[in-house]
């Protein structure tokens, strides 16, 4: 059986609209550490891996392993019948066939129990192999979410050249071209305005516009957003979470 | 040109 409340139902409410357009259904891995959820999108170009670790709730109890099968779009319905402030309990027994969703106010006089059908769902699970990643950049968040929104509207695709001067991040589209460019910087004020590169060696990535702004979604959940990115090879977006993370890979485009 | 790669190239079903 699980049983987990989180003290506020925000946590919750935005870790599902950063995934519910990429993914729709899915299931979510109750173990003894935590939740889980790794999905692909419809066409397989990105990944969704989401950790709720078990300290991240006030109260939480998993005494056996179970994939609770949701429907994104539904659960989002039953979200939305709660306050960001209110506290959140999920709970499921072990051969249950819905999500019980609890919501009560911070007066505690009210309190709203609804239930979400769960389906069986046939998942594949990918392996994600450890990647020396030639480059990670932890930025504001906010600053990614306007690059990738400004460049939208220019190109299908974002280039993003990382080395240790700064990271480039460049747009080529049939009206014209652009470029935003960022220099490590460290305020002891405001950590959560640094721009911080670490780099084994020079890197060139080309990504979808759209999925990058789609990951961008989470931009709420976290201050910071990391990129890690390796030659040829997927890259990660991570919004780290107070107890866990959300991350995204991405397939780059390559030359034929 | 540039290609969109699939993830499946990367990540190996479990």
């Amino acid at each position: 059986m699980l049983e987990g409340k989180l003290e506020q139902a925000s946590l919750f409410k935005k870790v599902v609209e950063a995934v519910r357009e990429l993914v729709q259904d899915c299931n979510f891995d109750c173990t003894e550490n935590g939740l889980a959820l790794q999905a692909m999108d419809t066409s397989h170009v990105s990944l969704v891996s989401l950790l709720l670790t078990a300290d991240g709730f006030s109260e939480y109890r998993c005494d056996r392993n179970l994939a609770l099968g949701i429907n994104l779009v539904s659960l989002t319905k039953i979200l939305r019948c709660g306050n960001n402030e209110d506290i959140l309990t999920l709970e499921a027994g072990d051969s249950a066939d819905s999500l019980v969703v609890r919501f009560e106010n911070t007066q505690q006089d009210r309190m709203s129990e609804y239930a979400l059908k769960l389906m069986d769902i046939d998942q594949e699970h990918l392996g994600i192999p450890e990647t020396e990643y030639a480059a990670s950049i932890t930025m504001p968040s906010t600053e990614f979410q306007r690059i990738c929104r400004d460049m939208q509207s220019i190109s299908e695709s974002i280039t993003i050249d990382c080395t240790k001067g700064g990271v480039k991040f460049t747009c080529e589209g049939d009206i014209g071209s652009g470029s935003v460019t960022l220099k490590p910087n460290s305020s002891a004020d405001k950590p959560e305005l640094c721009t911080k590169i670490d780099l084994s060696e020079p890197v060139s990535l080309t990504l979808s516009t759209k999925y990058l702004l789609n990951f961008c979604k989470a931009t709420g959940l976290s201050q910071q957003v990391t990129l890690k990115l390796a030659d040829e090879n997927p890259i990660l977006v991570e919004y780290p979470l107070s107890a866990g993370h959300l991350r995204f890979y991405l397939a780059p485009k390559l030359d034929e | 040109i540039q290609k969109q790669r699939r993830l499946l190239s990367y990540f190996p079903e479990i």
